[in-house]
């Protein structure tokens, strides 16, 4: 038990990092057990320094900051163990265009290993799905699901 | 493991019977607000186990089942299926396919199903047991919550590294 | 004392049933005391209920719904007694195009009495606003701020 | 009243004096992640007397000052200056500009200033009292924070509506 947690810890902490650089393209990150001698119940510390920038507490990160830091992290758990799927609702909300593009390219390597479901309202992020279902309340308060790109139709269209 | 589908009748905003298949890679949902989007993501929540109405956005676990608009009534049940495909088997059945079903009535009876027999939900999570899949996992962020994550106390964090272990 | 909060309480309920009206292209919205035997301490009851919608609790509304429902007591609010200057942070980030409209069509009109000050990701946001700040940090971890367009040239713009 | 100016030094990630002019109507901010935006809005805040590091995302004062850089050394003090025009005379004073200026040291040492005048909060809180203006009334709404006017219960509603009265 113990030293299964340990290991896959430190495997994310590895990968936690390097996500970390290609996201702010630069900076650093890194993850510390608050308590290394008691790992069964020791909290996790997150540090996370853009670049350029001052190490600081993650409370002084913007929203766009947290959000990138917080997907680095969720990504890098799922490198270690893919889930088989993953739903993501609206995550890419408060990234602007060029932390969109990176999470975007991320999420595509990933996408080999683990099949994911984004609820999205940005255009780029439906772009790069290969299926895609539109929801709509045609009649007020009844939801209904159409499909408006079946998955081999995403060569055929026209960017 | 491939989820290739999810079928929602009676649950929140779907009176009427949805199938959504899934294939691999990225499949997006779009909407305009309110239309039900997130309450697709409740559904398999929902199915995989979630017993907190709150976490559901609900205040009783009745919420859970289609209320009735001005045109339509209420209905008596909801029920969420998710359909799995087990061709390299890391479920520990025997079956190719395997399809959870759950199911709430109105009077708070609740039932379980795997591969349509009735079951109790403690099988449906050994079944899925270190998958990654399941309420608890990393694999369902909602919205709003990706900042959750980063948490405010170090002890919080654990969870998510617990998972994967 | 009393008074005065009674007086501008029905100012606001009345006005936050039709803004929210407005927002929703239908439905009810008001606004209710919950004790009003004791309205100096009494809490506020909120509900909402969109266009051919059951009524149900806030906590059932989508994202989008519940921030469209919090601007429109926002701007009655304001409607009511005009602060002279509010600066807004990205609060239309989970509306979708319709609402964006709707809300910042409601903007304008407030704008004749009240100074706002939007911090946004939103392109028609951007469009709307009369001057337009761009903040950069050039210099890692410095932030200066430049004029992007000036109080007369909104007119003069090409779309 | 209107606001002209807010005029920014040393305050969180702005080492270089900023000066932000304002006219009526909608004026917008825009700017890549990270780049400094909701710390204007945290410094007009600040300003108007906020003693809550937490609701300035910090988790001390001084995270207020400009801590450096790879390239530049922390600043000593931090400062913010709200510059209002005071035509038709809504605040009490004979004034028809009014600036409003707080400062900060790293020794902790906080002045308020009313027309480069050393003056207490008390009379910054007491000049804008009823004008809808200051850091609790509904003028300054955070990242995030919009469905705070919704909040879970009731009796925290009530504020929104105080300030109104
Ligand atoms: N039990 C129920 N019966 C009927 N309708 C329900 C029920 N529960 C929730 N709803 C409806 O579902 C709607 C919310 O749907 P949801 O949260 O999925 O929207 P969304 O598509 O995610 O929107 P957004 O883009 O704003 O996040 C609400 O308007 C609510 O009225
Ligand atoms: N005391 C300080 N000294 C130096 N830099 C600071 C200080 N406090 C905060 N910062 C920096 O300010 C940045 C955050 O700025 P801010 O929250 O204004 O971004 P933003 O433009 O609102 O971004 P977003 O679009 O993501 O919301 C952080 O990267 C942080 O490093
Ligand atoms: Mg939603
Ligand atoms: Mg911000």
């Amino acid at each position: 038990m113990k030293e299964k947690f340990l290991d896959s810890f430190h495997q994310i902490k590895t990968i936690f990092s390097s996500v970390f650089k290609d996201f702010f393209e630069g900076g650093r990150a890194y993850l510390k057990l608050t308590d290394p001698n008691d790992v069964l119940e020791s909290g996790v510390e997150i540090i996370a320094q853009p670049p350029g920038k001052k190490l600081q507490n993650l409370s002084l990160l913007s929203g766009g900051e947290k959000a990138l830091t917080a997907i680095a992290l969720l990504f890098s758990v799922i490198k270690v163990k893919p889930a088989p799927f993953c739903i993501l609702d609206e995550i890419d909300v408060s990234l602007d265009g060029m932390n969109l593009k990176r999470f975007l390219n991320y999420l595509k390597v990933l996408s080999d290993n683990t099949q994911f479901i984004l609820i999205t309202h940005r255009r780029k992020t439906m772009e790069t799905a290969g299926v895609l279902y539109g929801v709509t309340m045609e009649e007020p308060g009844v939801s209904k699901v159409f499909s408006l790109r079946l998955p081999e139709e995403k060569d055929k269209r026209v960017s | 493991m491939l989820l290739k589908k999810i079928e929602i009748y009676g649950f929140k905003s779907f009176p009427q019977k949805v199938e959504i298949e899934l294939s691999p890679g990225i499949t997006g949902i779009i909407g305009p607000n309110g239309c039900g989007k997130s309450n697709i993501s409740d559904a398999v929540r929902w199915c995989l186990g979630e017993q907190s109405f709150k976490t559901l956005r609900g205040n009783q676990m009745e919420d859970m089942i289609f209320n009735g608009t001005d045109q339509r009534k209420p209905i008596s049940f909801a029920e969420v299926s998710l359909l799995f495909d087990n061709l390299d088997p890391e479920l520990n059945v025997d079956y190719t396919e395997v399809n959870v079903t759950r199911r709430l009535f109105r009077s708070g009876e609740s039932d379980y199903l795997l591969n349509k027999v009735p079951c109790r939900l403690k099988e449906i999570t050994e079944l899925f047991h270190d998958t990654g899949v399941g309420k608890e996992a990393y694999s369902l962020i909602g919205q709003g919550k990706i900042d959750q994550i980063l948490s405010a106390r170090p002890e919080d964090r654990r969870s998510i590294f617990e998972e994967a272990a």
